[in-house]
């Protein structure tokens, strides 16, 4: 596997705040669970209505889909496999490290 | 084999560095490659020039063109661009007379990978590595490249903090990537008369400011030339892209090259926000390389051709 596996079961979810209240306690999860945002660069630029793609790991990411159920937060998994992504979309990557 | 060099495919730091020496070796006449520096862990900084000499019946003196990618290490899509670039601008040179007046008229500086330290990083270590590779206090590495310029360095959209992916730095220019092309540009300042960095993803053109709301003063010029570099974007696979200033288009941001260029008299400074707007976000696939090359190069034509012509 390409990166020792390592991104096997992260997910990348989009996530638009409705409201300034969602916009916050999606910054302070953020922050708690260290995830690797995507879009927009940092958390200071989240806001209310702003696109916010975030890759959590696999451990993280299940205690993020746990609280934007429970905060009853709209969200989309674009990613379900960041590990397959890579290997599927970089197979000439793969066949250098096989060589 | 660099004579079949794929330019469909993303490439490792080692196989670029090949690929501009071979540019360079191949083609001298229209090639010309330097270092203008070395990164934290010592690789050598390397820009390509491109561009004729100017013949004794035109000025003795050619307006130049600065073109970056690479400064973000996950945007792959950047550095495959910028090759796409070089090798589009050499094999049209004879063929398509836009280009040939570019080349004759104008030198273009193109540098594809501004931070090699992370760019390798995100090959061997891992693949969403943003910064460069300075060690920094709390154990943590690398500074933001595209925040560490010295304008309103550190406020807006920036973090103090070593271990976050916007870190600034502990002072502006503290990354010798960032400090060895500021000084670059700052020393040919009277020539170089467009800006381009190429980042990823969002798809959008975007100029002046980042820092602040406030429009730039020759926005009529720079706003023209973004309308229609998003137009000859579109006229090839019918991809949209959003143009406008960086801070109301993407988000407030302090301490970025867009800035720090125009501020130093730069007329025309752009980021590229390349494809895509999040299906595949960093991770995009080869198959799309080609099809985003093509259509950017229009629109680097496009600006270029902006400046030949009087605003």
């Amino acid at each position: 596997h390409l990166y020792n596996n390592r991104y096997d079961g992260d997910k990348v979810i989009r996530i638009v705040p409705k409201n300034d209240n969602e916009a916050d306690e999606l910054k302070n999860m953020y922050q708690q669970l260290q995830v690797d945002l995507w879009q927009p660069s940092s958390i200071s630029n989240i806001w209310k209505d702003t696109i916010t793609d975030v890759h959590a790991s696999n451990v993280s990411s299940e205690a993020l889909l746990t609280f934007l159920q429970q905060a009853n937060m709209e969200y989309k998994i674009l990613v379900k496999n960041l590990q397959k992504v890579i290997e599927k979309q970089n197979p000439s990557k793969a066949k250098r490290k096989r060589r | 084999s660099l004579s079949k060099y794929d330019y469909e495919d993303y490439h490792t730091l080692e196989e670029i560095e090949k690929w501009m020496h071979h540019m360079n070796r191949t083609h001298s006449n229209l090639v010309q490659m330097f270092s203008i520096g070395t990164s934290y862990e010592g690789r050598p900084l390397y820009v390509l020039k491109l561009g004729t000499k100017p013949s004794t019946f035109r000025k003795s003196y050619k307006r130049e063109i600065w073109m970056d990618c690479g400064v973000h290490a996950r945007e792959w899509i950047g550095p495959a661009f910028c090759q796409w670039f070089v090798k589009e601008a050499i094999n049209t040179y004879k063929s398509d007379r836009v280009m040939k007046k570019i080349l004759d008229f104008l030198y273009i500086y193109v540098m594809p990978v501004l931070n090699p330290d992370g760019y390798r990083y995100s090959w061997t270590h891992d693949r969403f590595w943003r910064k460069t590779r300075s060690k920094m206090r709390f154990n943590c590495y690398g500074v933001d490249a595209n925040r560490n310029w010295k304008i309103r360095f550190c406020e807006e959209g920036a973090s103090l903090n070593p271990c976050d992916n916007t870190y600034c730095g502990p002072y502006a220019e503290s990354e010798p990537e960032v400090k060895a092309v500021a000084q670059f540009i700052h020393k040919r300042r009277k020539f170089i008369k467009i800006y381009m960095t190429f980042h990823a993803y969002a798809q959008m053109v975007l100029y002046p400011y980042s820092y602040q709301y406030d429009a730039i003063p020759n926005f009529k010029c720079v706003e023209s030339a973004a309308q229609k570099a998003v137009q000859a974007i579109n006229s090839a696979y019918g991809v949209r892209y959003r143009h406008g200033p960086a801070s109301s288009t993407l988000y407030l941001s302090s301490g970025s090259s867009i800035d720090w260029v125009y501020n130093n008299g730069i007329p025309y400074s752009f980021a590229f926000e390349l494809r895509d707007t999040g299906y595949y976000g960093f991770v995009l696939p080869q198959g799309l390389i080609r099809p985003t090359c093509i259509e950017t190069t229009l629109a680097v034509k496009n600006i270029t051709m902006h400046l030949l012509k009087k605003c």
